[in-house]
């Protein structure tokens, strides 16, 4: 059978509210190691990977290696009856057709019980190359949200350009450009505002702001968004979840005929 | 205009 209890229910609220918009349905592998994930959006431009380790979990037991089939929005739906400092445990029989959610209130004095059911999906599993990437930019998840959400205003797409002390986000559109730099800064006073960029080679990439917007809803996970880049390679989105593991997101780029 | 790429073409099936 499969356990996990998350003491946090709130992070696994904020992992299917971040990624429900992108997949419609994907199989949630369990194994001993812990529960993880990978899906692509319907026009496969991009790619989700999570991954919870077991020992981020306050309580872990996944006797054979099980691959769950779920849709994201019944997930949602569900997931939306826990409160936010509620824990969440999850359960299936093995060869079971349902998962149970359990949500514990803080003091125990509510208990629910939700069954989900579970669908057979066909999925394609990528192999992720292990990559150098070029540049590694680490900066304020809500700054990455905001400046992906103000360029949209004007384009579709996003250059985004990084030098050795700076990453520029330009795009163009209908009623002119706009650019928006961010400068290196490790303010050690103030570790959750820092922007850090680690370059071997300076790199500029365009893609469509639209899926880095949806990227950008996994901002309540963590401090920092991480973008890592390689020329003519996807962009890695990641969201460090501390202490039980990390959302990533890929986006192919733009390419020139 | 630039095209957008798929993921698969960078990824392959493992």
């Amino acid at each position: 059978m499969f356990e996990a209890r998350l003491a946090q229910g709130a992070l696994l609220k904020k992992v299917v509210e971040a990624i429900k918009d992108l997949i419609e349905d994907a199989n949630f592998d369990c194994n001993s190691s812990g529960f993880s994930l990978q899906a692509m959006d319907s026009s496969h431009v991009s790619l989700v990977a999570l991954s919870l380790r077991a020992d981020g979990f306050e309580h872990y037991r996944c006797d054979r290696n099980v691959s769950m089939g779920m849709k994201l929005a019944s997930l949602s739906k569900i997931l939306k009856c826990a409160n936010g400092d509620d824990a969440i445990t999850m359960k299936s029989e093995d060869n079971g057709d349902t998962i149970t959610f359990m949500f514990e209130s803080p003091e125990q004095e509510r208990l629910s019980e939700f069954d989900l059911k579970l669908m057979d999906i066909d999925s394609e599993h990528l192999g992720i190359p292990d990559n150098e990437y070029d540049a590694t930019v680490k900066l304020p998840a809500a700054e990455f949200q905001r400046i992906v959400k103000d360029l949209s205003t004007i384009g579709d797409t996003v250059e985004i350009s990084v030098t050795k002390d700076a990453v520029k986000f330009g795009t163009t559109g209908d009623i002119g450009n706009a650019n928006i730099m961010c400068r290196q800064n490790k303010a050690a006073d103030k570790p959750d505002e820092s922007t850090e960029i680690d370059i071997n080679e300076a790199v500029s990439l365009t893609f469509a702001l639209r899926y880095l917007n949806s990227f950008a809803k996994a901002t309540p996970l963590s401090t920092h968004a991480v973008l890592k880049l390689s020329k003519e390679l996807p962009i890695l989105v990641e969201y460090h979840i501390p202490e039980v593991g990390r959302l990533a997101f890929y986006l192919a780029p733009k390419i020139e005929d | 205009a630039a095209q957008q790429a798929s993921i698969t073409a960078f990824f392959g099936a493992s």
